[in-house]
């Protein structure tokens, strides 16, 4: 296995973005790309990445492998790498590493580490093709400026999604708050839109902590989606466009 | 007060 990103600052996006969420875990590589599936520790939260192969500057899998690594331990190394450095992971069949190799565009330095691979149970789970009740597609800084706020209010939010309008709201000791976003249109900015496909009204909430978690991958991608189904998890997709996606996949809090 | 549902409960081990 051998692949290689013209700048190493995607990568390390990704790693921020799900680091803290899911500590160790496998990324399973076949000739169509590197992903990863896995849960947070309480099962709450579901994280799916793709970086297809497509998006690499070069890539090439003989044959499909796991490699379970830590993930703080793969960000330890990236912090080894200038954003616009190169970056090349190399596995051979077998071996129980895998190898970094880190080199500026004016080839005057090069850089390789090695990092011990972990033995991982995963779990995958099948996660069924779902017709959405509700789909938002806003700018990512939205959300995640949304989620920081109502986190001073309260542990959970309930996200409303009308016919042109999402409401966030929550409640706490000291009060409540809500944000209404209403749906516009940019003909010449795109990722600034908020646009809103209802097929049928959703209610829904979910706690915080798990959402602010997902917004470490605002960096990532302008946008993200929200698509929502009553009595269903959310799905937050961060897509990156050429590369792949981050989604992730949150259980709604209901009550009994 | 809502429950938080784990993920399991929606999505099987496949």
């Amino acid at each position: 296995f051998e692949a290689k990103w013209d700048h190493a600052s995607t990568l390390k996006k990704v790693i921020d973005a799900v680091k803290d969420l899911i500590g160790d875990t496998s990324w399973d590589c076949t000739n169509t790309g590197m992903s990863l599936q896995s849960m947070d520790s309480s099962h709450v939260a579901l994280v799916h990445v793709l970086l297809k192969s497509e998006g690499f500057e070069s890539y090439r899998c003989d044959r499909n492998v796991s490699m379970g690594i830590s993930l703080n331990s793969m960000a330890k190394v990236l912090k080894c790498a200038g954003n616009d450095d190169s970056v090349t992971l190399r596995h051979e069949s077998e071996s129980s590493v895998v190898n970094f190799a880190f080199e500026s565009h004016k080839e005057e330095r090069v850089s390789e580490f090695e990092l011990k691979l972990m033995n991982i149970d995963t779990e995958h789970l099948g996660i069924p093709e779902t017709e959405y009740d509700s789909i938002i597609k806003m700018p990512s800084a939205d959300l995640r400026r949304t989620c920081a706020d109502l986190s001073q209010f309260g542990d959970s939010v309930t996200i409303s999604c009308a016919k042109s309008d999402v409401r966030f709201e929550t409640s706490g000791d000291i009060g409540t708050g809500n944000v209404r976003l209403s749906a516009r249109g940019s003909s010449d900015k795109p990722e600034t839109e908020i646009a809103i496909e209802m097929i049928n009204p959703v209610s829904l909430t979910f706690a915080l902590k798990y959402l602010n978690f997902f917004t470490k991958a605002a960096p990532l991608s302008d946008t993200v989606k929200l698509c929502m189904s009553n009595n269903h998890p959310l799905c937050v997709e961060f897509p990156m466009p050429e590369v792949g996606y981050i989604r992730y996949y949150l259980a709604p809090k209901i009550d009994e | 007060m809502a429950q938080q549902k784990s993920i399991m409960n929606y999505f099987k081990a496949s």
